[in-house]
């Protein structure tokens, strides 16, 4: 089953 | 004070329409450079930033930054009630605890004033790095548009490859499958009606086509959309806004686990 990740996974906290 | 003046309410209305269906609400970063937002769906799987540059606007004042934080969907309400040639002025005190609205009629013989509550927003602002996308489609906003919802009736995922002889829409559902391609542009006697596709790298990668029907409701905003794909980050679809800034959207890629 293909999964989404949370998009903040992808970038980083300011 | 900050203050910010657009000759034609058009071009807000727009933008709102184009982002509060996805975005509850979110912060207005105003600062000397313009204004900006970053908001995440509330599945917190896409992210709308927005930037609205200072040169955009026909007046703009910000003597220091402040976050205002807003109901998309309060701001486009009232927004939606200025004639679209109407200028609108945006404004808040420094401490303020209201965002000021005020339309002017192209005669001046109207004006309007609206006042929205400001509100806590908790939102974490992300750095988003520039990535090294390995393909970037710019094709009409129309029929990116046109593409989604016609393949949103059959799946909930579409799969977007891409080769240097065109892009492939794809989708499967359980009452079958479709797809779409589209050819790079040979002659290109209108630029806007253009399809443009660049590749570094062939990619295939997943979406969820319910955001992707999202995003392409910003066609008002352009003629024209860029799709950027690249592997391990999410697809980023704008579109520019000539010299007022950009919407753009990020999307997680769905993938095989």
């Amino acid at each position: 089953i293909p999964v989404q990740k949370n998009i903040t996974s992808y970038f980083g906290n300011r | 004070m900050f203050e910010a003046r657009v000759a034609q309410a058009e071009i807000l209305k727009k933008i709102l329409d184009s982002v509060r269906e996805l975005v509850e609400q979110g912060n207005l970063d105003c600062s000397g450079t313009g204004i900006s937002l970053q908001a995440m769906d509330s599945s917190h799987v896409s992210l709308v930033a927005l930037l609205l540059k200072s040169e955009g606007f026909e007046r703009y004042r910000c003597d220091r930054s402040i976050n205002l934080g807003i109901n998309m969907q309060s701001l486009g309400k009232i927004v939606k009630t200025a004639g679209n040639h109407d200028a609108i002025t945006l404004s808040s005190e420094d401490k303020g605890d209201v965002l000021g609205l005020m339309f002017e009629s192209t005669e001046q013989d109207k004006v309007s004033n609206y006042e929205i509550k400001l509100m806590d927003v908790d939102a974490e602002q992300l750095a988003i790095p520039v990535a090294e996308y390995s393909v970037c489609v710019r094709m009409p906003s129309a029929e990116f548009a046109r593409i989604t919802r016609d393949l949103s009736t059959i799946g909930d995922s579409v799969l977007i490859s891409c080769t240097k002889d065109g892009v492939q829409f794809s989708t499967t559902g359980d009452t079958g499958s479709g797809s779409i391609v589209l050819r790079q542009s040979s002659s290109v006697d209108d630029e806007k009606k253009a399809v443009v596709i660049e590749v570094q790298e062939p990619i295939s990668l997943s979406f969820a086509t319910k955001f992707l029907v999202q995003f392409s409701k910003s066609a008002a905003l352009n003629e024209s959309v860029t799709l950027n794909l690249g592997d391990g980050v999410p697809l980023m679809v704008e579109y520019p806004m000539k010299e007022m800034g950009y919407v753009r959207f990020y999307l997680a890629p769905k993938l095989s686990n």
